[in-house]
């Protein structure tokens, strides 16, 4: 998840904020 | 009595009923005027506009029946898997009423001699072979809503731990699509097929777009954001 930490952010939270 | 019963509609499917309310609201390119016309700023536009639409997309699989339930691992394997299958369909969708245009937003659409122009011709060409396909069939916007959910169900990666699951979601999609071809096109028992069949052509696409956005990356003249580049790296 590391490599993919935006995806994982909006998956569990949802903001899309700050990308 | 029967004469009433029979000229009522059929119910809608629950299913699609659900999949037309989560439909996300359109996106515009708004090409940056500051930049001067060209292939740079064409493809620049083209980067901005997926990535945006890699975040509605992510938002509309939450609202997929099943796709939250899946463990958030595998939501990232399947969405890292068929987001840009999902992107053109809504892109091919988005082209059916314009004859011999891609509409990637409706504020960029290219006929060929912009596509040419913009450097685009042979990404345009692509979604165009998808389009008439779409196009031959009538799709109708309930067909492209299940099939856009079947699109997400319907991954083959092999980094997905609980295949069952993405099993079950793309079983309950199949029968919803089924469902709503028997009900409301008997006259055509093969049309449910016939949508289904589309799906290797989507996936054939996709990777040629794959490939054109790779290449970009490669020689690293247009700027890409974070989330673009993260689902890009993620197919390769």
């Amino acid at each position: 998840t590391e490599r993919h930490k935006i995806l994982h952010r909006l998956l569990q939270e949802g903001s899309p904020s700050d990308i | 009595i029967a004469t009433a019963t029979a000229k009522k509609p059929a119910p809608m499917n629950t299913m699609v009923s659900h999949l037309l309310v989560v439909e996300p609201e359109k996106l515009y390119a708004m090409p940056d005027p500051a930049l001067p016309d060209g292939p740079t700023k064409a493809a620049s536009t083209l980067c901005d506009l997926a990535d945006r639409e890699i975040v509605v997309i992510i938002g509309w699989a939450k609202n997929i029946p099943g796709f939250p339930a899946l463990s958030l691992a595998d939501q990232m394997s399947v969405l890292q898997s068929v987001w840009l299958e999902v992107l053109l369909l809504v892109v091919a969708w988005r082209s059916l009423p314009c004859e011999d245009e891609s509409v990637f937003a409706e504020d960029f659409a290219l006929d060929e001699e912009a596509a040419r122009a913009a450097g685009l011709l042979e990404l345009s060409g692509v979604v165009l072979q998808l389009v008439c396909k779409y196009r031959a069939l009538r799709l109708e916007r309930e067909e492209y809503v299940l099939l856009k959910a079947l699109a997400l169900a319907n991954s083959d990666s092999v980094h997905i731990e609980d295949m069952s699951a993405v099993q079950r979601l793309r079983d309950v999609l199949h029968e919803a699509l089924l469902e709503y071809e028997v009900s409301r096109r008997p006259e055509e028992p093969r049309r449910a097929g016939r949508l289904l069949l589309t799906l290797p052509l989507l996936r054939q696409t996709a990777t040629r777009v794959l490939n054109h956005f790779y290449s970009l990356k490669l020689e690293g003249k247009v700027p890409m954001h974070k989330l673009f580049l993260e689902m890009l790296e993620a197919m390769m």
